[in-house]
């Protein structure tokens, strides 16, 4: 099973 | 003032094409730089990144920073009423709460404008870091969105698996399984249909299939698309627009639990 991951766990505010 | 004209005017018209689908309102930030869009979709597992340069343009003026925004849907509606080799020029005030479009045809003989009005639109803004990435494949656009749609046959999900001998492309569902692996190979007289590979490590990634047949809506834009990834970092779907800019995806990996 996988789960979406959203781009704020990635990218950080500007 | 802000003041932009497009010779190519359709090329507008495929860029909100390209993006309509993923992003209902969004601001296009103007600058002296140029005409440039960053806006995630609703679920916040994409993200758009659109630049034209302000000298890409053949009339470009913007006297300060200014951010229009607009329904995409709405703006690429207006866009379908331009002909296609006709001239744009896009017009703002500073402080008006519309946006000008204007359209010649080539020989001067029907010019029309539609008003189009502004938005508030509070959007996120997202700091993306520079990466050198593990794998960047560069392969025709209209040969990824036909591996993309294929596989949609299939399947809700994509592993893209990146090795020295190709990039492969698999998905599993209810009524089977698919593959298609493309090997790199370089074509001197036709440089769009070749297919480059630049690895420094194998990645493999799972990426949901219904977002990469969004991006591909950008494929007409670009004869090739470059696809960046790292292992456990989004991807970067570009397409470059020759003498202008870019458009680039970004779209969150799936996570095996």
């Amino acid at each position: 099973k996988s789960t979406q991951g959203r781009l704020e766990s990635f990218f950080g505010p500007v | 003032m802000f003041e932009a004209r497009l010779t190519q005017g359709v090329l507008l018209r495929k860029l909100l094409d390209s993006m309509k689908d993923l992003v209902q309102d969004a601001n296009f930030d103007c600058s002296s730089t140029g005409f440039a869009l960053q806006a995630m979709d609703s679920s916040h597992v994409s993200l758009i990144h659109m630049q034209l340069r302000s000298d890409g343009f053949d009339h470009f003026r913007c006297d300060r920073n200014l951010s229009m925004g607009v329904s995409l849907n709405n703006m690429a509606k207006i866009l379908k009423c331009m002909g296609n080799d006709d001239v744009l020029t896009m017009k703002a005030e500073d402080q008006g709460d519309s946006v000008t479009f204007m359209f010649e045809s080539a020989n001067q003989e029907r010019i029309s404008d539609f008003e189009l009005k502004l938005m508030d639109i509070d959007s996120e803004q997202l700091g993306i870091p520079d990466t050198d990435y593990s794998a960047t494949v560069k392969m025709p656009s209209a040969e990824f969105a036909r591996i993309c749609k294929d596989l949609s046959t299939i399947g809700d999900t994509v592993l893209i698996a990146v090795t020295k001998d190709g990039v492969r492309f698999s998905t599993t569902g209810d009524i089977g399984s698919a593959n298609v692996t493309v090997r790199s190979h370089s074509n001197v007289d036709k440089p769009e249909e070749q297919v480059v590979i630049d690895m420094q490590e194998p990645v493999a990634l799972t990426f949901a299939l219904r977002y990469l047949n969004s991006f591909a809506k950008a494929t007409p834009l670009s004869n090739q698309v470059m696809i960046s990834m790292s292992k456990e970092l989004p991807v970067v779907v570009q397409y470059r627009i020759e003498d202008m800019g870019h458009i680039s995806y970004y779209l969150a990996p799936k996570i095996e639990d």
